[in-house]
């Protein structure tokens, strides 16, 4: 077995209003080695065979995928928005794509810096984002930002915007200013 | 030390038999 720098805990959110935000949200499962995560991976539906305003989110044990835990309300999210036609031709790369940056450490020494990913499955146009802890650490989330910019092979013309979660937060329905861009 | 992994290395493992 091929251990992995962090414990992993893979949620699944399916939206139903009749009930409370967090009731919403079920733990899946945990890993923390290679061979453990491709068994989860290949259990579980792809992201672009689940329904509409249903999420995955993969965070590190002990970190819930909120903005209100204490290791997410000071951060932020790098955040890319997909075109409707992506979901059948790249939501499922792009999200593998992520997962694999964050299992494999791949933002280096500001790899502690990374809380976890979500996609986000909606009607009007799928999400994928990376959450940091620290939206005022410029280094660590430029650095964070252009390694996962360059991992999903994005063109340079293809700009992805990294928003405070706080600024997320008070703009509920329209989208927050990007703090920095890549 | 640090489990850093890269993609390739990582994705090696899709595909084995799962041994847990």
């Amino acid at each position: 077995q091929h251990p992995l720098q962090y414990r992993w805990v893979l949620w699944f959110f399916k939206n139903d209003r009749s009930r409370p935000w967090q009731d919403n949200l079920q733990l899946v499962t945990t890993f923390n080695t290679v061979e453990e995560f491709w068994s989860t991976y290949s259990h579980i539906k792809l992201a672009s065979k689940l329904s509409s305003g249903c999420d995955y989110a993969l965070f590190k044990e002990g970190i819930r995928p909120m903005w209100e835990d204490n290791r997410n309300k000071r951060g932020g999210r790098w955040l890319l928005s997909l075109a409707k036609q992506q979901r059948h031709i790249e939501l499922d790369r792009l999200w593998l794509e992520t997962l694999l940056c964050l299992l494999g450490e791949s933002f280096e020494r500001y790899s502690k810096e990374v809380c976890g990913a979500v996609v986000n499955i909606r009607t009007k146009g799928d999400k994928i984002a990376v959450w940091t802890s620290e939206a005022e650490n410029q280094a660590g989330v430029m650095h964070i930002g252009h390694v996962y910019k360059e991992r999903l092979g994005l063109s340079s013309k293809t700009i992805i915007g990294y928003q405070a979660h706080a600024d997320t937060a008070a703009k509920s329905n329209s989208l927050a200013k990007n703090k920095f861009v890549v | 030390g640090k489990k850093q992994y890269d993609r390739e290395f990582l994705l090696d493992f899709q595909f084995m038999p799962a041994c847990i």
